[in-house]
């Protein structure tokens, strides 16, 4: 159980700072440097299960450590890294994510927006409610719902984005 | 695997039946404006798979099933049931799973795989076969929440580790 | 005590549904009955303070009663017709709001921020946080937020718009 | 009454002096990406009126003192002490009336009306005479926290509803 448990905890480690850079790193700068600093450490080494998992996330040129200091779009970004992350270790073969951009600005949705165009693959589907056109005009395909007022019901259409050029 | 599509019958705010196909996307979108249903359909695919109903914004059970009329008491054509179905495609399979979930007035919830009628327990490990964890819910961000996810306790956090390793 | 109370209560409860009627009406619509419904009750009517005051909305068209039934952006439209009409007993002079429509779409960001310009007054200026442009366009100033990386430092540039052209 | 202006001095993310002013705006908006300070300039504002420091997303009155580095010590030529000047206008008084609220390391705060100290409760009657209610907070709203005000229970809103009358 020990063993399961730090196998998983330093699987996670090694991948969460580069996901958290590809999520904060400004998508024109060229250097190698871009992006944030983000780590995890366990309150007690020996013993995993007594202590707690701390999780550290600094955006890009900033200096704090602590999460309390992030504003409410940074703390967003860095929970979509931890996320994206764990998930890593035993990816679960689809994501259902309900309006996580409500707090992002712009430049922010369309790093988000980027990565899961990315990530996303056969078997890993993103399924993302959104209400902001940067996230959802760069998704394959919609899911249009409506309320029917006559039949008091919710209906859904779907639209494949592919079929239509860019 | 994959998530192929979904049929919701008398769930939440859709009356009668509703299908959706997922095709060949990697990254599918739900829009529509406040109130038109977005969630709801999360909810649908969070029943399928087995998830409480606090976790459905939903005190009990039986409130998942579509109502015309609100104040407790329900009309008589309400229906008195609903259900979700999910169509999955296991990785190399030829064929497609049937995961089914229904509710009754009575708060009573039966799981079927491909038709037939079988316990959480052995509906769960099918999901945690294919990496489907309903307990760490490590896929699914409800609306609202995805803050306190970076703000969530070093314990709690462990809790996580411990339930996805 | 218990006079001021009631006083309050009364004058509330009086405001509560003309205001969230504006907020859901239609602005095209012209018929009268545009909007939904909103109440406040006493669970004691006796003795007001030993019972909670329970507030109910139903948005237009809809026909559920209980608040726990709202989706995310239903609840915010109830929470700031609440939020306006509990400040109309004695008015504040100003409101300081941080990012309330995140969760709202375009039409109910427009409704809130049409609000907004109609009700504010020299004696009741709203200070609004926001991502949105349909929310901050159609405000008299900006004030704009910005990190000056030099200096490690926050700065802000005020702009009126009422100079520009609309 | 009317805001007309604030100043911030090392407040939070504010380093050194930096200068507001509201004109005659009814409607005013803050703007800037996420990160920048906009919710820290909400702060400065809710910290002038008198509001404690937990709602300010500190855990002491120290943390509102601009810092360059984090992980607790300070560096040196950070500044000791921090203050906001708001700059208000009673309805039709010929003069503005400046508020101030200066913190320094030890956390303890000072209250100034006009350039004279002045204990919290006088400064607070005195914003209550203004309707601006501390204690009720009727006309603040914290991000992320609009939701909870239609959802809060029911004794909540009656002890809001006690606080304004
Ligand atoms: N059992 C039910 N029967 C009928 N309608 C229901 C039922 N449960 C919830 N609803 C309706 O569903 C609507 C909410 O839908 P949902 O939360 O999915 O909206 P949404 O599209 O996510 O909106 P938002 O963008 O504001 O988050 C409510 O207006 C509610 O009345
Ligand atoms: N005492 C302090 N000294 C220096 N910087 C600070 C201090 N307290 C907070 N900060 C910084 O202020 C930043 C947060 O600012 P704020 O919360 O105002 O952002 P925001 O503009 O509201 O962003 P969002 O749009 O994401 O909500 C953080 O990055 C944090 O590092
Ligand atoms: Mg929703
Ligand atoms: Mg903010």
């Amino acid at each position: 159980r020990k063993e399961l448990f730090e196998s998983c905890f330093d699987f996670v480690n090694e991948h969460i700072e580069p996901i958290y850079k590809e999520l904060t790193k400004d998508p024109n700068s060229t250097t190698e440097l871009g992006g944030g600093q983000a780590t995890l450490t366990l309150e007690d080494e020996d013993e995993p299960f007594n202590g707690g998992v701390k999780y550290h996330a600094t955006p890009p040129l900033k200096r704090f450590k602590d999460m309390e200091y992030l504003s409410g779009g940074e703390k967003t970004v860095a929970a979509l890294a931890l996320l994206f992350a764990i998930n890593s270790y035993q990816p679960s073969p689809f994501f259902v994510l309900d309006e996580v951009d409500a707090a992002l600005d712009h430049t922010n949705v369309e790093r988000i927006a980027a990565y899961i165009r990315k990530h996303g693959n056969k078997d890993l589907q993103f399924i993302i409610i959104s209400l902001k056109n940067t996230m959802f005009e760069k998704s394959d395909a919609l899911v249009g719902v409506f309320r029917q007022q006559t039949e008091n019901s919710s209906k859904a259409l779907t639209l494949d984005l592919n079929k239509y050029a860019d | 695997g994959r998530l192929v599509g979904l049929e919701l019958s008398n769930f939440k705010s859709y009356k009668g039946t509703v299908k959706i196909g997922f095709g060949d996307s990697n990254f599918t979108s739900i829009i529509g404006p406040n109130g038109s249903g977005k969630s709801n359909m999360m909810d649908a695919i969070s029943f399928v798979l087995g998830v409480r109903s606090n976790d459905l914004r939903s005190s009990g059970m039986k409130d998942l099933i579509h109502r015309s009329v609100r104040d407790s008491q329900s009309s008589n054509d309400d229906p008195t049931s609903a259900y979700v179905k999910a169509f999955y495609k296991v990785t190399d399979a030829s064929e497609i799973t049937e995961l089914m979930r229904i509710v009754n007035l009575s708060g009573e919830t039966i799981y079927k795989i491909n038709g037939k009628t079988t316990s959480f327990k052995n509906y769960s490990d099918w999901l945690a076969k294919e990496n489907i964890l309903i307990k760490a819910k490590n896929f699914l961000v409800f609306q609202g929440d995805v803050e306190t996810i970076a703000s969530q306790s070093s314990l709690e956090l462990t809790k996580l580790f411990e339930q996805v390793s």
